[in-house]
């Protein structure tokens, strides 16, 4: 049991160390926060921006936490490959750059698995391969089907 | 595996009559106004599969999720979702390449799930589901405004997602 | 103590139909869950947007929310009017035409208080008397103030 | 009252040197990039105005708001943020036009708060503040990414906020 952990553990922590770098140029992983009792303790995760130091995922900023956790929810990817990924919103608090910047990954990582994403901005919409627009009419909704990257620019309905 | 097809009928606010959204494999983007629907596609693909607690799917009892404009009545006041995986690589258990799993919830929360259009029961898809990795507990789903939740997760539960993972 | 209660609630209520219905065209309300026991039962809010019927705040879409819970706080105004406001990203959800519907808003309430706003979206920026940069430089906050509309455009740093 | 001036030192992002906002009264916005400082300059105002929840400000206890990047110290290790008012309507009941709260933190944790650069404390800065609605419980603060929140209270959370502000 705790070597199957520790497996994990490493597969996981390779897998952010490769993603974030390639997504940020900056580094991040994983510490076990006692290796002799690992069932009793934690697990720290630990982000360092570019010119910035090091800092655990729970106190850098809005934007930033998104893109920590959209590498581990990835980099988790490793141990059980989920075959599609449902994200509604996930680049809410995210300005141009990084917005850009995550479309770029989940572009790459879709050759492998499926992701369906609710999304306002425009460098998801760019990137997809079909556009989905919903429309309500009398509060029902209504779905059509944009093949071109020109997505339905959203009228006040 | 992927997302083939969802068929959508009388569930939040898809009307009474079928709607259908293909998807394809690789990246696919879902946009439009506020209120127009989005969330609630992805809450008809997890209804399909199973998800049972109402608070994922933003409402406060399961019956709630059966669309409730009236006017729209042509059929039944019930829900229906189904979603078609391509499982031409067989990583569900099952030997079609396309797999169909239906749920339907009628006015009194009574559920029937459908496999292939045959009557069977949950725990059979969420077995199924769980074999191909598609399954509920995946950590594959990130509702709205939660995203960053995840990196505020403590030490102790990212030890446990972990764990639940092997 | 009840009749002070209740006449805090009905100017509550009432500025908020007020600014729901200028800001969406649509109808919002409180209701007493039960008025013979208010001070054991709740307040249920209710959010009717146009061509839609009416629902409790809690089940409407996250949009949706948003615009419903600005138009709570600005209403609460009533009661005690605050000098100022500290909004973070709170239009992260919304789409261009409700951005814009919001703004307008809060560009009108600013004439009775100050609104500091942090946002990334265009719609808030083109209508602040102010616009303020802010921008890291090895880790540490610079601030610069930009008197003209045109904000300082997000580059990647 | 508005707020026309916040100097910042030693606080989170921020060096060991003052950094000035000026603010003016009516609609202001405060943009940049992801990680810049933005909601780090709003965690600045309502530190000075005593908020003393670590999770307000996104620490995990209050001495980590001391910015704690090396290298750029050239003073003592210590945060302090300065609020100053526009008290020309005597909203505030000070008799002066500019109300300035200060509020210092030394790396033991301990605070020090002046009143227009006069020592006092945190509960009559409070008290002062109240006075003016301008205080913490006001409900006029809205954090990042919990704006939808509002719309999620529970009624007896709604009643009760309501009740609050009587
Ligand atoms: N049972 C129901 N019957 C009919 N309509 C419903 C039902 N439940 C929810 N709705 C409506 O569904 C609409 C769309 O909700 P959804 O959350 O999918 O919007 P969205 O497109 O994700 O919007 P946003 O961009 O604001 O997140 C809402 O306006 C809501 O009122
Ligand atoms: N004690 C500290 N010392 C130095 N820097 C800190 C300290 N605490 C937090 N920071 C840093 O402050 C930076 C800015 O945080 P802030 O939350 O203000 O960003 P923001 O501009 O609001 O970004 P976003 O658009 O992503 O919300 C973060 O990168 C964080 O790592
Ligand atoms: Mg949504
Ligand atoms: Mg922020």
């Amino acid at each position: 049991k705790r070597q199957t952990f520790l497996d994990a553990f490493d597969k996981v922590d390779k897998e952010i160390r490769l993603i974030f770098n390639k997504m940020t140029g900056g580094n991040a992983w994983l510490e076990l926060q006692n290796e002799d009792d690992i069932f009793n303790s934690g697990i720290s995760y630990l982000i360092q921006f570019p010119n910035k130091p090091k800092r655990e995922s729970t106190s850098i900023s809005g934007g930033e936490k998104t893109l920590a956790a959209i590498v581990f929810v990835l980099a988790l990817q490793k141990l059980k490959p989920s075959p599609f990924y449902l994200f509604d919103e996930v680049d809410a608090h995210l300005d141009a750059p990084n917005s850009e910047k995550l479309s770029k990954i989940l572009e790459e990582r879709s050759k492998e698995s499926q992701f369906i994403m609710v999304s306002l901005k425009d460098s998801v919409v760019q990137k997809a391969k079909l556009i989905y627009g919903v429309y309500p009419k009398n509060g029902v909704s209504h779905v059509v089907t944009y093949k071109d990257k020109r997505a339905p620019s959203v009228k006040a309905s | 595996v992927h997302v083939k097809k969802v068929e959508i009928f009388g569930f939040k606010s898809f009307g009474f009559k079928n709607t259908t959204v293909n998807f394809e494999p690789g990246l696919v983007s879902i946009s439009g106004p506020n209120g127009s629907g989005k969330s609630n596609i992805l809450d008809a693909i997890i209804f399909a599969m199973g998800e049972n607690k109402p608070k994922v799917m933003r409402v406060d009892k399961l019956r709630s999720l059966i669309h409730d404009i009236e006017g729209n009545r042509r059929g039944p006041r019930m829900a229906r979702s189904s979603v078609h995986f391509d499982n031409s690589d067989r990583k569900i258990p099952v030997d079609s390449d396309t797999v169909e799993i239906t749920r339907e919830m009628d006015e009194n929360g009574e559920n029937t799930y459908y496999l292939n259009k045959k009557p069977t029961n949950r725990s059979h898809i969420l077995d199924l589901l769980d074999m191909a990795n598609a399954g509920l507990g995946q950590l594959n789903a990130v509702q709205q405004g939660t995203v960053t939740r995840i990196s505020e997760f403590t030490s102790e539960e990212k030890r446990k997602t972990i764990e639940d993972l092997i």
